[in-house]
């Protein structure tokens, strides 16, 4: 189904944005 | 940890849900932070997945003949569009002021706006589909129904027409939802009353020409041929009621799940 492909999509994205944003937070601590 | 209900859903959800956890904690231990790199390319990123998801929701709202879902998932579309905007401002904020704590309290919110969106679009989606499933087993409780006023052969064999396509349909519907569920005792019950159902069937169909002979032949032992056709179909109907109570479940056993 196209809208579970989508979602998967999105789920990816956001993965890949909160890994860039916790390695510069990782690094703090 | 949350629990997902089905396969599919797990496997979309639990990346990121881990992801989220895990951007908390690090934000709550790096209380004080330091400067935060540009997100522009991974937000633009997820804006244009959301983007579109909302064009193939749309879609599938349209196309569907589903009242409940064509009510429900407009709501979860926009919380991902909402969610994705939120994370939009973080990153301009973050692109202004690398230190900024309300762009971190937005990153944070609009990550788990996403993945609540998602979450509840995909229940949204799931449950319309287990809906399609109850459909058909309520056909088929239909047809049991009818097997109380069935006297002739020709009718018999009417009757076994139009079982059987529905049966075999939620016989392989049901057994393909239980291989996606997550919660085994609910796979187990589904298993059993299909096993129950495919065994009844075709004994069943034997009661009901039992009976249409004695009926023939001059009735004698017509009661408890009829008593014993009555029987297999309520057996028959009990477990596809079953079937129908288990797929609507997505409660899980706590104890289990610890």
């Amino acid at each position: 189904e196209m809208i579970l492909q989508a979602c998967l999509s999105i789920t990816t994205a956001t993965a890949a944005l909160i890994k860039s944003a916790s390695v510069a937070q990782a690094e703090l601590v | 940890m949350p629990v997902f209900h089905t396969k599919t859903i797990e496997s979309i959800l639990e990346p990121v849900a881990s992801q989220v956890s895990r951007l908390v904690i690090l934000h709550e231990e790096a209380e004080d932070g330091g400067a935060m790199p540009d997100l522009e390319k991974p937000v633009r990123a997820v804006s244009a997945a959301v983007e579109n998801l909302v064009r193939v929701g749309h879609e599938t709202i349209n196309h569907s003949d589903d009242p409940i879902l064509k009510q429900d998932m407009p709501s979860s579309l926009r919380r991902v569009t909402e969610a994705s905007k939120t994370l939009e401002k973080a990153s301009d904020m973050i692109k202004a002021d690398p230190y900024s704590k309300q762009a971190r309290r937005f990153l944070i919110d609009g990550a788990r706006g996403i993945l609540q969106g998602t979450s509840s679009l995909l229940l949204c989606f799931d449950e319309s589909e287990v809906r399609k499933i109850i459909r058909e087993c309520k056909k088929v409780l239909d047809y049991l129904a009818v097997a109380e006023v069935i006297e002739s052969m020709e009718d018999l064999v009417q009757f076994v027409k139009d079982l059987s396509p529905s049966l075999t349909k939620v016989s392989h519907e049901v057994d393909a939802r239980q291989k996606e569920l997550t919660h085994q005792p609910h796979r187990e019950i589904l298993i059993r009353c299909l096993d129950s159902v495919k065994a009844l069937a075709p004994i069943l169909i034997c009661s009901m020409k039992i009976f249409i002979q004695i009926l023939q032949q001059g009735g004698k032992g017509i009661e408890e041929a009829a008593e014993n056709r009555n029987y297999l179909a309520q057996r028959m109907s009990d477990e596809i009621n079953e079937i129908v109570r288990v797929l609507q479940l997505t409660t899980y056993d706590e104890d289990e799940w610890d």
